[in-house]
């Protein structure tokens, strides 16, 4: 049981910060890959240029900080690109 | 700024509200954009005007989930609003996401601080990496009574717009009172006058609206910031401000309070009451400080009079209030700003500035009072 809600929890990290990246950093919509991809080249670069912007720590990785503040309200627009 | 560098090609643009979020009252949410309104054009030639039926350029609205645009909210908490960047049509327009709580002040999402932020979109600042600025993207709940912009959404804003027109109003007014003045002033204006004058661990502080050029021994051309850079919670057009060296502490005045601060950081348990240090209930505000290092007094100066203080009792002395033309022969009586140097007083009274020796109890030298910035 432990072990599957502690999955549980890392698929909606993983989905948040999805959604966060392709919202406000022009990451690819793209589901499956990104959870395929979570230590991939791209998808790093992408976590590193979100942590850069908002100041955090740059480590790559979902850590607990950067999930805290993504998952903090915001303003809508991107912050890096624009309205496609 | 946004890619492209998109601004409006008119410094007049107009707003409509065009629908209202049920959380708060009609005149709350009128309040909150036109104080937002009114960040963006204290700091740029840009002036605002309201519509209430067809097109205008910024369009204002509410809206839940999906409304028309392709970015659909998404419910309470994460995105709260957005707006587009200057342009026709749909552009330049701030959606408002009515799922959130909206209040006016900070026990919810405060519509004042998102609607200056979204507007900063629709004026054509893009976000900002900068923590302490209002295009940061991430929501936070600010000092609402002391909120100011930051350094950094100045220079972006006035990179697309410019400074506001020059202010030609300096005169001092009680707090109640104060207009808002719009404009950057110029260290070299002729007219150039000074809210307050203090020294800060050797370098001496130009006060002036919300700014502040800082005068270093090493540097001989001044700096100039926003007060809020240095304080971010103190208020801007000052009255008065001194240092008491041995607290290394710089005591600031605006109308009837105080503040003091020690470097960068504002001392706990402040604002105090100016009343706190002697003064009669009449006086609701101060004009001008000096501290008077080597005997340890601070003089208060107040339209033609002066009280002087005590360091050392922490005390009013007796016998005061005093005519500054008595004492102080040759000065204006009304003192804008004060501060000792060198072992002379110098006071300023609008454009003028007056070298005072207390020993000799006479004026040395008048000159402009922008003389000390490399005028």
């Amino acid at each position: 049981y432990t072990l599957k809600r502690a999955a549980k929890e890392e698929d909606i990290s993983m989905d948040l910060a999805r959604k966060y990246l392709e919202n406000y950093y022009n990451l690819p919509k793209d589901v499956k890959k990104f959870v395929k991809r979570k230590d991939s080249g791209s998808v790093v670069k992408k976590i590193q240029e979100m942590q850069k912007f908002l100041g955090l720590e740059v480590t790559g990785k979902l850590d607990s900080d950067t999930l805290d503040v993504i998952s903090k309200p915001r303003c809508g627009v991107p912050d890096v690109g624009h309205f496609s | 700024t946004f890619p492209g560098t998109p601004k409006w090609r008119k410094t007049h643009l107009t707003y409509r509200i065009v629908n209202y979020t049920p959380d708060l009252p009609r005149d709350a949410v009128d309040s909150a954009i036109e104080r937002a309104l009114k960040v963006w054009e204290e700091v740029t030639p840009l002036t605002f005007s309201r519509m209430y039926e067809g097109e205008a350029d910024i369009m204002i609205s509410f809206a839940v989930g999906e409304h028309g645009d392709f970015y659909s909210f998404d419910g309470p908490g994460e995105s709260l609003a957005h707006a587009y960047p200057p342009g026709p049509g749909f552009y330049g327009d701030v959606h408002f996401d009515d799922d959130e709580n909206w209040t006016e002040d900070a026990s919810g999402t405060n519509l004042f601080i998102v609607a200056a932020h979204e507007l900063g979109h629709s004026l054509g600042l893009s976000h900002s990496d900068n923590t302490e600025a209002l295009m940061y993207p991430l929501y936070k709940s600010t000092d609402l009574v002391h909120f100011r912009l930051s350094q950094d959404d100045v220079d972006g804003i006035q990179s697309l717009y410019g400074p506001p027109p020059a202010s030609s109003d300096d005169t001092q007014v009680p707090m109640e009172s104060v207009p808002p003045r719009p404009g950057t002033p110029a260290k070299c204006d002729p007219a150039l006058s000074f809210d307050a004058v203090s020294t800060l661990r050797g370098e001496v502080l130009f006060f002036k609206d919300r700014y502040l050029w800082r005068r270093t021994q090493w540097n001989l051309e001044p700096e100039f910031h926003l007060i809020s850079t240095f304080w971010p919670s103190l208020p801007s057009y000052l009255d008065a401000a001194y240092e008491v060296n041995r607290k290394d502490t710089v005591f600031i005045f605006k109308g009837n309070q105080f503040w003091a601060v020690r470097g960068s950081e504002v001392q706990a348990g402040y604002p105090r009451s100016i009343h706190t240090l002697g003064f009669p209930p009449t006086i609701r505000k101060i004009d001008a400080a000096l501290s008077d290092k080597d005997k340890k007094k601070t003089y208060f100066f107040v339209e033609d009079k002066y009280w002087r203080f005590d360091e050392n009792c922490q005390s009013m002395e007796q016998g005061f209030p005093r005519l500054i033309a008595d004492d102080f022969p040759g000065v204006e009586p009304k003192v804008d700003a004060a501060f000792q140097a060198f072992g002379f007083f110098y006071f300023f009274s609008g454009s003028s500035q007056f070298e005072f020796d207390p020993n000799a109890r006479m004026v040395t030298q008048i000159s402009k009072s922008n003389s000390w910035l490399q005028c």
